[in-house]
C-alpha cells in the first residue's frame, strides 16, 4: 500500500 | 510603509491564479529582498513557496520586514478587477489591517483603487534543505501539463522514472494504464523546446496527481518547468519567473508500507 506523507515529515519548522 | 509597483500586473494575475487552488489563506512576507510566500495545502501534503525580488518591480518600498495575511481567494477576485495591461500598485501602512491595490490602465484613462482585509494568519515557517537531487529534469511547461492531465484522466497517481532512457510518468486505474516517456533532446534552435535530464542515480517515485496538477496552473508563468527527484523525498516542481524569481511547489511521495 502507498502512503501519503506529510510535507511536515521532511521539512520542519524553521 | 509598504510599496510595490509591478509594470506587468498580470503576472501578479497568473501568480495568484498558480496558487489559489491549493492554498486557502497565506502570508505574503514583505521584506527589502522581496515579496514572498510559503504556504501548504489545508492537508499539509504540498507546500508552495514564492519568491519575487524586490529588483524586478518599477518601484519596490518596503521600510521593515513585515507579514500580511490574506486570503488567496478575495484576493483572485480583487485582481479580477485589474485588466491584463494594467500597471498594479500594493500599498500598505505600518499597523493598518487593509491592502490597497490600484489598478493604472497603461494609458492612465483608468484607475481603480480596491481595498482588501487583510487577516491573522498563524502558520509556521518550515525549513527547505539545500539539497543536492539525484535526478533534474528540466522540460516544456506546456507539455508536462498536457502529461499530467493526460494521466490524470486514467488514475489518481502518477510514477515518475527516471533513467538513461529519459522520464517516464505513468499511472494506472480502473480503466486501464498508461505511460508516456519523454527523452533528452537537447538539439532543438530553441531552448524553451528543450527536454534535458541530469541524472545521478535512477529514481522512481509516486505523486499524488491531484497536486501535481495542481502545480501546472503555473504554466503561463515559464516555458519550461523544472522537476527535482531524490529518493523518498518531496518532488520539487519550479517554475521560474523571468527577472523576478520563482514559484516552487514541494509535494510529499506517496511510499509503499
Amino acid at each position: 500500500v502507498n502512503k501519503q506523507h506529510q510535507i511536515t515529515a521532511f521539512f520542519t519548522k524553521a | 510603509m509598504f510599496e510595490l509597483r509591478l509594470v506587468q500586473g498580470s503576472l501578479l494575475k497568473r501568480v495568484i491564479d498558480a496558487i489559489k487552488d491549493l492554498v486557502n489563506d497565506a502570508n505574503f512576507d514583505c521584506s527589502s529582498t522581496g515579496f514572498s510566500l510559503q504556504a501548504m495545502d489545508s492537508s499539509h501534503v504540498a507546500l508552495v513557496a514564492l519568491l519575487l525580488r524586490s529588483e524586478g518591480f518599477e518601484h519596490f518600498r518596503c521600510d521593515r520586514t513585515f507579514s500580511m495575511g490574506m486570503s488567496i481567494a478575495n484576493m483572485a477576485k480583487m485582481l479580477k478587477c485589474a485588466s491584463n495591461d494594467d500597471i498594479i500598485t500594493i500599498k500598505a501602512d505600518d499597523g493598518t489591517d487593509t491592502v490597497t491595490f490600484m489598478f493604472e490602465s497603461p494609458s492612465q484613462d483608468k484607475i481603480s483603487d480596491i481595498e482588501m482585509k487583510l487577516m491573522d494568519i498563524d502558520s509556521d515557517h518550515l525549513g527547505i534543505p539545500d539539497a543536492e537531487y539525484e535526478a533534474i529534469v528540466r522540460m516544456p511547461s506546456t507539455e508536462f501539463g498536457s502529461i499530467c492531465t493526460s494521466l490524470s484522466t486514467i488514475g489518481d497517481t502518477v510514477t515518475i522514472a527516471v533513467s538513461k532512457q529519459g522520464v517516464t510518468f505513468s499511472t494506472k486505474g480502473d480503466i486501464g494504464s498508461g505511460n508516456i516517456t519523454c527523452r533528452q533532446n537537447s538539439s532543438t534552435e530553441k531552448p524553451e523546446e528543450a527536454t534535458i535530464i541530469e541524472m545521478k542515480e535512477p529514481v522512481v517515485l509516486t505523486f499524488a496527481l491531484k497536486y501535481i496538477t495542481t502545480f501546472t496552473k503555473a504554466t503561463s508563468l515559464s516555458s519550461q518547468v523544472t522537476i527535482s527527484l531524490s529518493s523518498d523525498m518531496p518532488v520539487v516542481v519550479e517554475y521560474k519567473i523571468a527577472e523576478m524569481g520563482h514559484i516552487r511547489y514541494y509535494l510529499a511521495p506517496k511510499i509503499e508500507e
